[in-house]
């Protein structure tokens, strides 16, 4: 573990508590794609299968329950608890977009053609490209709400943390998962164009507004 | 050398 593994993860953490604080308090999820929200759940499940047969430390079970729990819990809050709130009009992207060619490329691009390898290869293929029905959908509104760009801007720094994660990595123990890696890039450079509107917008106090 | 390549980030 180090420092920007544990910044990543808190960050990860933090965007969960975020989201369900938005919900739970406004007791909407308008504004919030339900799609990337089912991804997600999708990426922490193929994920986290071996979650009781392989035992790393307390910190890792604790987090991929909660990680596991917070991902379903908000799917179902979405789309049964405040279903009346859910806007399928703007929530449109296509997932299946998404799944397929993430699953295909897992198949062909992994470390080792087994399930669990091939299971978590599409987790980390899909989690790279979960965040777009969201942000399509946000292009789509034209705005955020200022809560939910702080949950985008701490998802998106999660992944960003976790390159440096890696490259420190790389230097101090020479370890390397060229597929994280690749996956994480892309991952964080889909968020780019949001950091800098909320950099130059939502930390000087105005509303996120994407020019229509 | 199994352990080597577990799993062990989120």
């Amino acid at each position: 573990m180090n420092i920007f593994r544990l910044a990543g993860d808190l960050s990860h953490l933090a965007a969960i508590i975020i989201l369900l604080i938005k919900i739970w308090k406004t007791r909407s999820c308008a504004g919030i794609s339900g799609r990337s929200q089912v991804l997600f759940a999708i990426v922490f499940i193929t994920r986290y299968l071996d979650l009781f047969t392989n035992f790393i430390s307390a910190y890792n079970t604790a987090m991929k329950v909660f990680f596991l729990g917070s991902s379903i819990g908000t799917v179902y809050l979405m789309y049964l608890k405040f279903k009346a709130t859910y806007d399928h009009n703007h929530d449109t992207f296509r997932i299946e977009f998404l799944l397929l060619p993430t699953a295909l490329l897992s198949l062909v691009l992994n470390h080792e053609f087994s399930v669990m390898e091939i299971l978590w290869t599409f987790s980390i293929y899909l989690e790279s490209v979960a965040i777009l029905p969201q942000l399509f959908m946000v292009s789509k509104t034209g705005e955020a709400e200022s809560i939910t760009s702080h949950y985008l801007f701490a998802l998106g720094s999660y992944r960003g943390l976790y390159i440096l994660n890696w490259i420190y990595r790389y230097y101090f123990e020479g370890f390397y998962d060229i597929i994280a890696i690749v996956a994480g890039c892309v991952q964080t450079i889909l968020y780019c164009d949001f950091f800098y509107l909320y950099i130059t917008k939502v930390l000087k106090g105005k509303k996120l507004q994407l020019p229509a | 050398e199994e352990d080597e390549n577990k799993k062990d980030e989120l």
